[in-house]
């Protein structure tokens, strides 16, 4: 695929615009991800669009309708950031997610997976849905690290670089996504 | 679950916010 993109920034205004080409043989789905220093912090933030399956061609607009929509609150309720900020990760590393909240949410953590399947990490038998308060938590969570209760340790496919995602989804509302499989 | 399912089912949550961020696993070190 071939990408175009132009940042501006304003204020605490993120826009950003772009669009993308695929060949009409191209991967269906196209992965955006751009790097914000924050205050020494390195922020990765990541897109997904998922292409039409007709079209070799689509833009931005969903997600940057989205984006928009958050710069507008002024203040993003949900922040993510991994125990690693450059997000690289060798054989059987242990991976955490750091995430703070400014309101008390539901939450639904996933992870995409190399090959484009989608599973759920919590809620799950052991952390049940509820609205979590307002503060930092951490998944899995550093008393059952240390206890060895639960440990994400991360895996590539054989012999090649592996891409994948956590993906949380916040609401104020309790979404029903326990179909997902855990 | 694909991830085309997964977006199609949280376009009518205006509520809801996602966070995505990305990580590699490197099997040479």
């Amino acid at each position: 695929p071939t990408m175009q993109t132009a940042l501006q920034r304003s204020g605490a205004e993120v826009l950003i615009n772009g669009s993308y080409q695929t060949t009409p043989e191209g991967s269906r789905v196209v992965w955006l991800a751009w790097h914000i220093a924050q205050q020494r912090l390195l922020t990765q933030l990541s897109a997904a669009i998922p292409t039409p399956v007709e079209s070799g061609s689509a833009t931005l607009n969903s997600y940057r309708t989205a984006l928009i929509r958050r710069a507008e609150s002024r203040r993003t309720p949900t922040q993510i950031t991994l125990n690693k900020l450059s997000g690289h990760y060798c054989r059987g590393e242990e991976a955490w997610v750091d995430i703070r909240l400014t309101e008390p949410r539901y939450l639904t953590l996933l992870t995409l997976g190399a090959d484009n399947s989608v599973t759920r990490y919590t809620p799950n038998r052991l952390q049940p849905s509820r609205r979590e308060p307002a503060g930092a938590l951490q998944f899995p969570p550093a008393a059952w690290r240390s206890q060895q209760k639960m440990n994400l340790t991360l895996y590539p496919l054989p012999g090649q670089l592996t891409h994948e995602q956590f993906l949380l989804i916040s609401s104020r509302e309790l979404l029903d996504l326990s179909d997902i499989p855990v | 679950t694909t991830l085309r399912q997964l977006y199609q089912r949280l376009q009518p949550q205006p509520d809801a916010e996602l966070s995505l961020i990305a990580y590699q696993v490197d099997p040479h070190c």
